[in-house]
C-alpha cells in the first residue's frame, strides 16, 4: 500500500474528498499545516510599516491507498486540487509496509 | 559611440521597467487585467508579489548579478557568475524561478556550471537575464556564441532555451549596432527553421514562461508594434508571465527605439537604486576589451 | 528503525502513552487531527435544519522506534486503542531511513 | 527524493528556515504538535496541587527534497535547532517515491 500526502489550498477540500470518494476512497486524515514557498503570505500592518506574512494556512490530506489506485487518485487530487495560480501545493507518495484497522484487527488491503 | 549608448542603456532600462511594468499582472489572464485594469499601462506595483510600485524582480536582479559578475573580472567567467548568482539567492530575493533556484543549488552543492540535459529547463529563465553578456560580447561573435550559452547552462540546459537565447541575444546585437526590424526578421526567419515550433503567425495567445509561449509573445509585438510603450504594454497585457516577457520585450525595444523612447512616467517610478546600477553597468560594460 | 503511526479517538492517548511507556517507547509526538471515514460526525443544527458534521476529532501519533519493537507496539496501541466502536483508527508504519537526536547529534538507534 | 521531518522547539522555526534558504530549499511544511520525551512539561496549578503537564509544544517541519542535499540539509537543520538542552528534538529521514506540483503537474526534482 501506499499513503497519499497531499498539500493543498483550504478551500479545496471538499472537493478533493468528493473526487476521492468517486474512486471509493472515502477515509482519510485531515492536518492543518501552514505552508511556505512561492507564494506569498497577506500583508500585514505592524508599527506603521506594511510586511508580507510569509506563511500561508493549507491543508494537508492523507490517504492510505492500494498501490494499484495511486495512479488514478493522484491524477483525481491534481484535478480538484488545481486552480493554476501558484500555491496549489504538493501532492508525496510514499511506501506504507502494514496498516491496522484497530476495530477489528484487519491488517492491509482490508484494513483501509 | 553616442548612438550605441543610448541603445544599450535604452535595452537596459527597458529589461527593468518592462519587468516592474509586467509584474502587475504575472500570472493574470488577459481577461482578469482587462477586468481589473482595462489596459494596464502604468508601473503601480502590487500583483501577485505584493510589490511597491517601481519595484523589479528576479529578471532584473539576475541580470545585474550577471553584469556586477562580467565587470568584476573584465569579461566572461562562469564560476563567477555562479558565484554572485549564489550571493543574489542568498539574499532573499522578491522571487526565484523554480528551475534557475534549482540550477543554482546544483552548483552550491557540487560546484557544477550546468546540469544534464532536462525536460523541466524549457523556460524562460536563462534567456530574460542575457543583456550585460550581450553587451560584453558584442564585437566577438565566437565569444558570444560560446559565452551566450555557457550562461544559459548554468541553470537552463534544454535546446530550445538555448536556441531562444541565442536569437534573443542576436537580435538585440543587431539592433544595438544600428540594425532594424528588417535585420531582425533574418535572425527570427533562421531561428523557425532549425525550430519551426517558434512560429508566431498566427499568434497563439500564449505567454506562460515556456520559453516557446514566451518567444511567441515577444516576436509577435515586435514585429506588430511601432513604438516602445505600445510594444511593451500590448505584451503585457497577455499576462501569464509578463514580467518576464515584458522585460525581453524592454530589452528589444530598447535596443531599437533608444533610451529617449522610454516613457518619462516609467522611468520617474522605476527603483533609483535599480536605475543607478543600471547606467553604472552600461558605462562599465561599454569600456570592455571586446572593444 | 520503523515510523508508527496511529490515528486514534482522542480520549484513548493517555492508554496508548501508557501501553507504549510500558515498552520502554515514552518519546512520541502528538497532532491534532481531523478523521474522515466510516464513522460519522456530530448533528448539529443550523439555521433549523439538522446536518451531520462529516469529521470527527481524532488524535495522530507518531512513534519512531526499533523495527524489533513493532509487533510488540502494534499489538499494545490496538489493545490500548480499542473500544470495538467504529472509528477506533488506524494503524500506518512506514521504515525510516535515519534518525538524528538534534541535541547530541546521536543516530538510528541511539537517537530515539 | 527524501523527506526531512524535524522536530523542534517552536521559537527555532525562523532560524531553521533561514538554514534551509541558505540552501535554495525555501518551501516546507509546518505543523503545530505536541511533544512527548525526557524533557517535562511545565508545571501546573490545579485545584491548589502542582502538577507537570507533560507534553510541550513543538513545531514539526516537513521539507522534501533532492536525495543528493539531505546529508547538508540535515546539518543544517542540527546546527540551526540546537541549543544542547533536552527536547531539542529528532530528525526523521524517509524515502519520497512520488512529488507532483499540483498546479504544473511537473514531477519529482521538478516539483520541488
Ligand atoms: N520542499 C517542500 N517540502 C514540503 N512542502 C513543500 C515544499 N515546497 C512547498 N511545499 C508546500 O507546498 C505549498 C505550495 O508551494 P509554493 O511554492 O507556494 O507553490 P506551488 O505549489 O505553486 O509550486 C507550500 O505552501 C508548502 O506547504
Ligand atoms: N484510507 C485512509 N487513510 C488515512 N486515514 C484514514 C483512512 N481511512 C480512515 N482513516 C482514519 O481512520 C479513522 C477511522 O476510520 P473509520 O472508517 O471511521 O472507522 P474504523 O477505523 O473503525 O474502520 C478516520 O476518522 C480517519 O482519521
Ligand atoms: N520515539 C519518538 N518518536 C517520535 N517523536 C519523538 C520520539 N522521541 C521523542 N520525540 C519527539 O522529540 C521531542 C524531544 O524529545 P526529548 O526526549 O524530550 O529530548 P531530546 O530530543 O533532547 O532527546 C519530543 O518532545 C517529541 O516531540
Ligand atoms: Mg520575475
Ligand atoms: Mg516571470
Amino acid at each position: 500500500m501506499k499513503k497519499i500526502e497531499a498539500i493543498i489550498k483550504p478551500f479545496k477540500l471538499d472537493e478533493v474528498r468528493e473526487a476521492l470518494s468517486e474512486l471509493g476512497a472515502s477515509g482519510l486524515t485531515v492536518t492543518e499545516v501552514k505552508g511556505f514557498g512561492r507564494q506569498k503570505g497577506h500583508t500585514e500592518l505592524y508599527r506603521g510599516a506594511e510586511y508580507v506574512v510569509d506563511f500561508l494556512p493549507k491543508i494537508k490530506i492523507e490517504v492510505v491507498i492500494p498501490s494499484a489506485l495511486v495512479e488514478t487518485a493522484v491524477e483525481a487530487i491534481v484535478k480538484a486540487a488545481h486552480t493554476g495560480k501558484i500555491g496549489d501545493g504538493k501532492i508525496f507518495v510514499t511506501a506504507v509496509e502494514q496498516v491496522i484497522r484497530i476495530r477489528t484487527g484487519e491488517t492491509d488491503e482490508s484494513a483501509i | 559611440t553616442e548612438q550605441l549608448h543610448d541603445r544599450a542603456l535604452g535595452a537596459y532600462l527597458g529589461l527593468a521597467v518592462g519587468d516592474a511594468l509586467g509584474a502587475t499582472v504575472e500570472f493574470m489572464l488577459p481577461r482578469e487585467i482587462k477586468y481589473q485594469y482595462g489596459v494596464h499601462k502604468d508601473i503601480i506595483g502590487g500583483g501577485w508579489l505584493k510589490l511597491k510600485a517601481g519595484r523589479v524582480t528576479d529578471d532584473t536582479e539576475m541580470s545585474l548579478a550577471l553584469g556586477r559578475a562580467l565587470l568584476s573580472c573584465g569579461g566572461w567567467n562562469a564560476n563567477a557568475v555562479a558565484d554572485e548568482f549564489v550571493v543574489w539567492l542568498k539574499s532573499r530575493p522578491i522571487d526565484i524561478g523554480n528551475t534557475c533556484r534549482r540550477g543554482i543549488q546544483r552548483y552550491m552543492l557540487n560546484g557544477s556550471l550546468s546540469g544534464p540535459v532536462s525536460d523541466g529547463d524549457g523556460g524562460n529563465g536563462a534567456a530574460m537575464r542575457i543583456f550585460p553578456l550581450v553587451l560584453a560580447t558584442l564585437n566577438d561573435d565566437a565569444a558570444f556564441r560560446q559565452q551566450m550559452l555557457e550562461q544559459a547552462h548554468l541553470t537552463h540546459n534544454h535546446p530550445l532555451s538555448d536556441a531562444a537565447t541565442l536569437a534573443l541575444g542576436e537580435m538585440t546585437r543587431v539592433l544595438l549596432k544600428g540594425g532594424g526590424v528588417k535585420e531582425c526578421r533574418e535572425v527570427v526567419k533562421a531561428l523557425l527553421v532549425e525550430y519551426p515550433r517558434f512560429k508566431f503567425t498566427p499568434y497563439p495567445g500564449r505567454a506562460s514562461g515556456y520559453i516557446v509561449d514566451t518567444m511567441q509573445t515577444v516576436l509577435h509585438h515586435f514585429f506588430i508594434t511601432d513604438s516602445l510603450e505600445s510594444f511593451l504594454v500590448d505584451t503585457v497585457n497577455c499576462g501569464e508571465d509578463a514580467d518576464t516577457t515584458g522585460a525581453i520585450a524592454g530589452m528589444l525595444a530598447g535596443a531599437l527605439y533608444g533610451a529617449e523612447a522610454i516613457p518619462r512616467r516609467w522611468l520617474a517610478r522605476l527603483d533609483t537604486g535599480v536605475q543607478a546600477e543600471i547606467r553604472e553597468q552600461v558605462n562599465g560594460l561599454l569600456q570592455l576589451p571586446a572593444y
